[in-house]
This record gives structure tokens, sequence and C-alpha cells, in this order.
């Protein structure tokens, strides 16, 4: 529907939903996704910050929505 | 929050940033 594949739904729909002002780790995002490997979050992180859906925070492992708030 | 004030700026600036690419690219879209 929005053009993204159901992995990078997934993905964006945790951090979207995070209410921490850092966002979600990545490591978290992992515990939340246990049927997702690391690299294939990472590449969907990867690409959904290359679309301005999400942003790094205080570090690279940390990310927020922009359509949050 | 726990978060510095530096630590702030960097976010807001970064939020800034993405919802530039999010225009971009819907733009692009059209």
């Amino acid at each position: 529907v929005n053009g993204l594949t159901a992995h990078q739904s997934q993905v964006l729909n945790l951090i979207k939903n995070c209410p921490v002002p850092e966002g979600m780790s990545l490591q978290e995002l992992k515990l939340q996704l246990q049927n997702m490997s690391m690299s294939t979050i990472k590449q969907a992180v990867e690409f959904l910050s290359s679309e301005g859906h999400i942003y790094s925070t205080v570090d690279d492992d940390h990310y927020k929505s922009t359509d949050a708030e | 929050s726990g978060l510095t004030e530096e630590q702030k700026r960097r976010i807001e600036e970064n939020r800034q940033k993405a919802l530039a690419r999010r225009a971009e690219r819907l733009a692009a879209q059209r």
C-alpha cells in the first residue's frame, strides 16, 4: 500500500510506536523481530532512512520515525 | 528526559533532514 515490503513495514511500525526520546535501538528491534535476521533489519532501516521515514538519533544504532508526534 | 542539549539538537537536525528527504521522495513519485 505505502510502497514498503512486509519487513520494512514491520520495522517502521515498531520504530513509530517506540515512546523513548532517543528512539529504538537495532538491538531492541532484533528482540521484537525474532523472525528477522540482523542484516535484514539493518537493510530495512537503511531503506527507511534513505526514504525519510526514519532518522538516526543519539547514534547510528537508534532511530525515530518522522511520522510520529 | 535523560538527553543532553547537544543530543536534542542533533536529533532535531536529523529529523529535519529526514523530513526533507521524505518530501523529496514524495515529489519524485509524482
